[in-house]
């Protein structure tokens, strides 16, 4: 594995969006996911609708069918990857845009331009993580966001952090040395797409620490889903 | 002082420093007038203006405490600080699942990534 990789480099990272005043992260960390697997799949940046499921998806975990995917009331990456293999896929983002209110479904199948040809979840393993991350492109996760709130820049590398998750964010990267100056050196870390705007956090980006031997990385590490994509062409 | 709009760099950074709670105090309504402006913020009426400035006031505390908690990042004024945790988890936080129904997927689960090799 490389010490350092960044998707973002290498293109397979749509802009920054702004979910809004609504609780459809879960919907942005799928798309993010899916774009970077499309890109992988066919060279070309789609960027995807997350409208489309925050309209459409109402899917709901086998193991808790409490846990349902519910427009701006929350969802699931992984409930959402299953509604993708079920619907067919995505349109795109200018095709069915973002309204961030919960609407009527118009998903119109013939529009679709992103597949998922499959989705797996990653066990809890940083080296696995990232072995994931540069052989299937960026991974979406569950994060507990506790710090996000107040967090500014640099590398959030919390004494104390919460593992219980409540954020879907997409992992698109990592570094080997981000300097941290109270600890005096340089600490690994993850670089983390949020969808709150480019006015939050580094331009919409969030570094938090990374490494076995680090604790109260806020459940980064605990709830990680990767997806493949298959070329769809348009009749 | 200049305003921006929410596409563009913020030109100041809003971050706390190290004072005692008194300072924080006597600072909080200037802070919450440049944050007002700068992420151009209305508020319904008087009341609800005075209610976002105790909550922002609150919110200067808890960046101190995210500071002194996570050094190693910089906490302070984000386009949030006018909101409670309650409203802000409300709004903008939506992943429904247990950690717990995650890892039984883990455990038994067709979806289960194969181990990858990470050497060489």
């Amino acid at each position: 594995l490389p010490d350092d990789f960044d998707w973002r480099d290498h293109g397979a990272v749509g802009p920054v969006k702004n979910q809004g005043s609504c609780g459809s992260c879960w919907s942005f960390s799928a798309s993010g996911a899916l774009e970077g697997a499309n890109y992988l799949a066919t060279g070309k940046m789609d960027v995807l609708s997350e409208q489309q499921m925050v309209d459409c998806d109402h899917e709901c975990d086998s193991s808790e069918p409490d846990s349902c995917d519910a427009g701006c009331n929350g969802g699931l990456m992984t409930n959402a990857f299953s509604y993708l293999l079920k619907s067919g896929g995505l349109e795109s983002e200018k095709d069915y845009p973002y309204t961030g209110r919960d609407g009527a479904c118009k998903f119109d199948k013939s529009k679709i331009v992103a597949s998922v040809q499959n989705f797996s979840v990653v066990s809890v393993d940083e080296d696995q993580i990232a072995a994931n991350l540069v052989k299937h492109g960026p991974l979406a996760i569950g994060i507990n966001a506790a710090y996000m709130q107040t967090y500014i820049g640099g590398v959030s590398c919390p004494y104390i952090c919460g593992r219980h998750l409540d954020h879907g964010v997409l992992l698109v990267g990592y570094g080997a040395s981000g300097f941290a100056p109270i600890r005096l050196k340089d600490k690994a870390y993850w670089i983390i797409k949020n969808s709150w705007g480019e006015n939050w956090g580094e331009h919409g980006y969030y570094k938090i620490c990374r490494g076995s031997n680090v604790r109260n990385k806020c459940g980064v590490d605990s709830m990680v889903s990767t997806v493949t994509a298959i070329h769809t062409s348009k009749e | 002082a200049a305003s921006v709009s929410d596409e563009e760099e913020p030109l100041i950074r809003q971050v706390v420093g190290g004072g005692d709670d008194n300072e924080l105090e006597l600072n909080a309504e200037h802070h919450f007038a440049s944050f007002v402006q700068r992420f151009g913020k209305s508020y319904r009426d008087a009341d609800e203006h005075a209610y976002r400035l105790s909550v922002f006031k609150a919110n200067l505390r808890r960046a101190r405490r995210h500071q002194l908690l996570d050094p190693s990042a910089e906490h302070g004024v984000t386009k949030f600080s006018d909101l409670t945790p309650a409203e802000f988890r409300r709004t903008y936080l939506g992943l429904r699942t247990s950690r717990r129904a995650f890892l039984r997927e883990l455990g038994g689960s067709a979806h289960e990534a194969p181990v990858l090799p990470t050497d060489g």
